[in-house]
């Protein structure tokens, strides 16, 4: 039907700026990105591997977790996105100069507490807010 | 160790992370990257760090650090792999106490950052010129990042049991900031906070020094100290170790000390790099 074929018509263009997009986005990710949803990529730092056990009380290290990965259209199930991503998505494929890419960032963020000496050999304990990525999603 | 091993072939992930030892500027690249997000200027070179002993066995840390390992247990909530068994029986008090009075808790817990100080006073001279039995301390307040405020601040120092002639005997131990020192009159002090205990009682006592440590971290050259006396029921000022109290020359996990726990007034944004 008229309809269908201009849906087609559209569908060509929408394919045609998809692929339009999907070019931009090859050159926006790096390969290992194009086939990874955008979830959390696990990272440790450890304090001893540093040479800082001296220094360090406590803990041994930490968690430096970071997210990756493409926020692309459709979603999968296990994928936290929002709502605004998934349209932000839809609306970047037809403009994909004027309107951003969801991007890939933490969306929880849990406190690490640091014990270490200074150098007056002093003993500090200090709470650094937000500082280990738990989950990753879609904003 | 050494070789390169692309992840993606190892674990089937294909975040394409390569895993490989570090060159030695690239380790300090990613030294001075970490520094910097745990907001420190640079890697500090503690004279009295973390001896390898105590590496392994955080039971032989000095008193200090071993409180301070309590509260970190207390606020993150879990034991460190510390082996309470090497806490004296003070500490894992601390601990519970921490943990389970309300008010404490919320407080460690509001607190951004908590530091001890060391007792900078070398030698103890336990007379004064009126020959008056004291003990001086002396710390350092003066190199706290800025914006942070001191919500709270305790003088701590170990009482051990007394028999003999004190055994039934309360002593009075009182803690006063040094207001000034003069060469040819009295110093001018200002009583802190007071403490009755009983000669056969022993551990941790704490003392408030709240408002004092306030004014020393905003005006440090206010900073002239502390002193402590003890006196029996009969107002006889005695010695201090005759009474059971343990200075810088006693055991490393008695020695006294501050603490103090700060709020930061305004949230540290990292420079980007």
């Amino acid at each position: 039907s008229a309809t269908s074929k201009r849906k087609n018509q559209n569908r060509s263009r929408y394919t045609q700026s998809q692929d339009v997009s999907r070019v931009s986005s090859v050159t926006d990710y790096n390969s290992s990105d194009l086939k990874t949803a955008c979830r959390k990529h696990e990272l440790y730092v450890s304090f001893q591997d540093l040479g800082w056990q001296d220094w360090i009380i406590a803990p041994k290290g930490y968690a430096a977790n970071y997210c990756g990965g493409e926020c692309s259209f459709p979603l999968n199930a296990h994928m936290n996105a929002t709502n605004h991503a998934i349209v932000q998505t839809l609306v970047h494929l037809m403009n994909p100069e004027y309107v951003p890419k969801p991007c890939c960032a933490p969306t929880k963020l849990n406190a690490i507490s640091v014990l270490f000496f200074d150098d007056n050999s002093n003993v500090i304990l200090k709470k650094y807010r937000n500082m280990v990525v738990r989950a990753c999603g879609c904003h | 160790q050494g070789s390169l091993v692309n992840s993606s072939r190892r674990s089937g992930m294909d975040s394409g992370f390569l895993y490989r030892r570090l060159k030695s500027h690239e380790k300090r690249e990613m030294q001075k990257e970490i520094l910097s997000i745990l907001g420190l200027p640079h890697r500090p070179r503690p004279v009295h760090g973390l001896s390898p002993a105590q590496q392994h066995q955080p039971g032989k840390l000095n008193s200090a650090p071993l409180f301070m390992l309590d509260l970190y247990n207390a606020m993150s909530g879990q034991e460190q792999g510390v082996d309470t068994k090497g806490w004296s029986q003070s500490h894992q008090l601390k601990v519970k106490s921490l943990l389970s009075s309300p008010q404490d808790s919320a407080f460690l817990n509001d607190a951004d950052m908590v530091m001890s100080f060391v007792n900078l006073v070398e030698y103890d001279k336990e007379l004064s010129p009126r020959l008056r039995h004291h003990k001086e301390f002396k710390f350092n307040l003066s190199q706290i990042p800025e914006g942070e405020a001191v919500t709270a601040a305790e003088f701590r120092i170990y009482k051990d049991c007394v028999m003999g002639s004190f055994e039934n005997q309360t002593f009075l131990i009182s803690i006063y900031q040094v207001l000034a020192e003069h060469r040819t009159r009295d110093t001018e002090f200002f009583l802190l906070d007071t403490q009755t205990v009983w000669a056969t009682d022993e551990g941790w006592l704490e003392f408030d020094i709240t408002a004092t440590s306030n004014l020393w971290v905003m005006n440090p050259q206010h900073n002239l100290g502390l002193h402590l006396s003890v006196e029996t029921k009969h107002g006889q000022n005695i010695n201090t170790r005759a009474a059971g109290l343990v200075g810088r020359d006693g055991p490393y996990d008695k020695q006294p000390f501050m603490v103090a726990f700060f709020k930061a007034s305004e949230v540290h944004l990292r420079t980007t790099r």
